[in-house]
C-alpha cells in the first residue's frame, strides 16, 4: 500500500458523505447501496463512521461528473477519480458518468468497486501496486457478494486510523 | 518487441501524462532528444510500479497495462 505525500488524513472519525447526483444505468436505490456498502468497506477495518447527508457541503461530495479541472475520457480509460483528504475538494469522488456502471454484473464497471476504491483515496490511500489489491490502479471484477477487503488495504488504511475497535 | 505505430506512442504518451508526470517541453532546440529520454524514465518508473521487466521501451505488456480500464489518480504522488 501507499499514501499520500505528506500523508494526508482525516483529523476527525466521523465523516459525512453527499451524493450529488445520479447515474441513469442504475436506479437510485442500487447507487446509494453500492456508495453505502462502499463506505462500509472501509468503515469495518477502522474507527470510521459515516453519515450521509442530502444538503450542504459534506466531507466526501460524490458525483457522476468529473467537476474539476481534470475531464473524464470518455468510455473505458479512466473510470473515475477522487482527491486526498483535504477541505474543500479534498476527499471528493468523481465517476466518470459515460461508463456503463452496474450494481453487480460483470457487464459494465461495479459501481460499489469502483467507489469503494475512489474512497480509499478520499480517506489518504494511494495507488498500491499489489495485484489483486483494491488500491491496485486498474479494474478487475469481483463479485460483490464475495468481495472482502484484501490484506494490504487493511494495513494501508489502519497505518492511518488505527483498527477497529469492539467495544 | 517494441512496439512502434503512431497510434500506441500517442496512447502512451496522454497515459504517462496523465499518470505519471510526463512534461511538456518548450525547447525546441533538444526537446526531441530530451523528451524521448524523459518518455524512456517514465515507462521504467511505470514498469517498475507495475512489476514488469523494466525496459524503458513501449512493450506489448506495458501497452496491455495502458489500456486497461483505470482510476484517474496519478501512481505518482503529484
Amino acid at each position: 500500500y501507499s499514501t499520500f505525500k505528506g500523508k494526508p488524513k482525516w483529523q476527525t472519525n466521523k465523516l459525512t458523505y453527499r451524493i450529488v447526483n445520479y447515474t441513469p444505468d442504475m436506479s437510485v436505490a442500487e447507487v446509494d447501496t453500492s456508495m453505502e456498502k462502499a463506505l462500509q468497506v472501509w468503515a469495518k477495518v477502522t474507527p470510521l463512521k459515516f453519515t450521509r447527508i442530502n444538503r450542504g457541503t459534506a466531507d466526501i461530495m460524490i458525483s457522476f461528473d468529473h467537476g474539476d479541472a481534470y475531464p473524464f475520457d470518455g468510455p473505458e480509460g479512466t473510470l473515475a477519480h477522487a482527491f486526498a483528504p483535504s477541505p474543500a475538494i479534498g476527499g471528493d469522488a468523481h465517476f466518470d458518468d459515460d461508463e456503463f456502471f452496474t450494481f453487480r454484473s460483470s457487464r459494465g464497471f461495479v459501481l460499489f468497486l469502483v467507489a469503494a476504491h475512489e474512497f480509499g483515496h478520499s480517506l489518504g490511500l494511494s495507488h498500491s501496486n499489489v495485484r489483486g489489491a483494491l488500491m491496485f490502479p486498474t479494474y478487475s471484477f469481483t463479485s460483490p457478494d464475495r468481495f472482502s477487503l484484501p490484506s494490504d488495504d487493511i494495513r494501508g488504511i489502519q497505518s492511518l486510523y488505527g483498527k477497529h475497535m469492539i467495544l | 518487441g517494441p512496439i512502434s505505430q503512431p497510434s500506441d506512442k500517442d496512447e502512451a504518451t496522454h497515459y504517462l501524462k496523465s499518470f505519471y508526470n510526463l512534461t511538456d517541453l518548450t525547447d525546441e532546440t533538444t526537446a526531441v532528444r530530451r523528451e524521448a529520454s524523459q518518455m524512456t524514465e517514465k515507462l521504467k518508473e511505470m514498469q517498475k510500479f507495475f512489476g514488469f521487466k523494466v525496459t524503458g521501451k513501449l512493450d506489448k505488456e506495458t501497452m496491455e497495462m495502458m489500456k486497461k480500464p483505470r482510476c484517474g489518480v496519478p501512481d505518482v504522488a503529484a
